[in-house]
């Protein structure tokens, strides 16, 4: 039954943050849930551990969607490329058991954009509470709004700053009552209350969200 | 290849899944 409940969480969440996506106005890339978690080896053991957000999922969208031609690998040597590729086919080899063949062999061979490699590491990710864009949103319970190269580079989070150096030009936090959904886009995107108004009846579970 | 937390495959998963769908859709076309 835990398992089943796991499984059925995850899916709302795929459902929720595509949903969140697929029906905005903006033209948004990708979107992460970070989730509440304790880590009761960190906290000594003797309490409930220490708070930290961690992937709880993500989804992404991508730039092609919206008719944009040109796929953004500028910040990429040759060299760094081949690792991306390399490490997308390992993955691939990983995830379908060893038994790769066809398609999968293709998609790793193309390339792999900036924002597809910034959300694929983001993966590996997590943040103290208070600590780092999704960490800082959650500690101070509001909304953290990025809009423009100029407000990602000069925000002073290593988070922002990387995603800018990818090709982004809005990062968004969006603290909820257990995480956080965390929205980007290769676009400018001014702050609308709208979105955040859709991210709290969606991921507000404790009171019903949803 | 056992040991990364269930969430994250799953959502790896889907993410190399998605990008195959998307390649071979922007794939050109050659009789």
């Amino acid at each position: 039954p835990a398992a089943a409940q796991s499984r059925l969480n995850e899916d709302t969440l795929q459902q929720r943050l595509q949903a969140l996506i697929e029906g905005a106005r903006e033209t948004w890339t990708y979107a992460i849930y970070w989730q509440l978690s304790y880590d009761s080896i960190a906290g000594g053991g003797d309490g409930e551990g220490t708070a930290f957000l961690g992937w709880g999922d993500g989804y992404y969208k991508g730039e092609e969607d919206k008719g944009k031609s040109k796929k953004r690998c500028s910040s990429v040597n040759a060299v760094e490329q081949e690792h991306r590729k390399r490490v997308i086919r390992e993955l691939n080899a990983l995830i379908s058991g060893g038994a790769v063949a066809g398609a999968a062999d293709d998609a790793g061979d193309e390339e792999v954009t900036d924002t597809e490699w910034f959300f694929l590491v983001s993966m590996t990710q997590s943040f103290l509470n208070g600590t780092g864009l999704p960490g800082q949103a959650f500690l101070h319970c509001r909304t953290i709004w990025l809009s423009g190269s100029g407000a990602l580079a000069g925000s002073g989070c290593e988070r922002a700053q990387q995603g800018q150096i990818y090709g982004l030009r809005t990062l968004v936090c969006i603290p909820s009552d257990n995480g956080v959904v965390e929205l980007g886009s290769t676009d400018v995107i001014q702050q609308s209350s709208d979105l955040m108004e859709k991210v709290n009846t969606l991921f507000n579970f404790n009171n019903g969200g949803g | 290849g056992g040991d990364l937390p269930i969430p994250r495959r799953r959502s790896l998963q889907r993410f190399l899944e998605k990008r195959k769908e998307r390649l071979v859709r922007n794939m050109p076309y050659s009789p």
